[in-house]
């Protein structure tokens, strides 16, 4: 499971300023994987703190906890 | 006048705020961060003689809120992270159905994403 | 908002993936903050 190659190529056209902009095959399945491996730790780091408070479920407080150390890291 | 201490401040400041070793002022470090998924093993442990506190990134994120600023303003990145914070906010005593969800709902489409 | 549903569809699946890895599931509150951080991004 990732992100529809579409949808990442029509994201980056949504912020390019310049309307001509073109983005490669390749560079837009090297975001779609990045936003991949982004999401994958982020639900990690999500996961791994719901843990540390021995609950079964992660919830928006997990996130919100590990969210800073995660913008930083990325 | 300018900018530096005062004779009489220096030696104020000297006698009474000077942190001297041993004072049992620990050193501020930031934690360190650790990659889940990506399995990066590199620990640098800290060297033990050196009294180290580390810096909590969450502990009070309830009640902080945004510097005014001057000139210099917030980055992209620090009005991102507040404005994910403010959305958690308003979720946190959400139950069950997750209004997010039920806004953006409307807009999916199968062919937007890889099945 | 179309680009965030898709976002959201695809996110949500990959915390599913997660969860199953780690055993551990994802509110539906968590997947959408993960869906806005990562849109956001």
């Amino acid at each position: 499971k990732g992100f529809k190659k579409e949808t990442v190529n029509k994201m980056l056209q949504l912020h390019f300023k310049d309307d001509k902009t073109r983005v490669s095959g390749d560079a837009v399945l090297l975001m779609a994987e990045i936003l991949k491996v982004f999401v994958r730790e982020a639900a990690a780091r999500g996961s791994r703190q719901a843990q540390t408070e021995d609950l079964t479920q992660v919830d928006v407080e997990h996130v919100e906890k590990v969210l800073p150390q995660l913008l930083l890291d990325f | 006048e300018d900018w530096g201490l005062t004779t009489e401040e220096f030696e104020r400041w000297n006698r009474l705020y000077k942190i001297e070793p041993g004072d049992g002022i620990k050193k501020p470090i930031m934690p360190q961060s650790h990659f889940e998924t990506l399995g990066d093993e590199e620990r640098q442990t800290e060297s033990p003689a050196e009294e180290v506190h580390e810096l909590s990134l969450t502990e009070w994120r309830l009640a902080e809120s945004p510097f005014p600023d001057f000139l210099v303003d917030h980055s992209d990145r620090c009005r991102h992270f507040i404005s994910i914070m403010d959305m958690i906010e308003q979720m946190r005593h959400e139950e069950g159905d997750c209004s997010y969800e039920q806004k953006i709902q409307p807009y999916f489409h199968w062919e937007d994403v890889d099945i | 908002q179309r680009l965030r549903a898709a976002f959201h569809y695809t996110v949500a699946g990959l915390c599913e993936e997660v969860g199953q890895d780690t055993g551990i599931q994802f509110s539906k509150q968590a997947v959408a903050a993960i869906t806005e951080i990562t849109f956001k991004q």
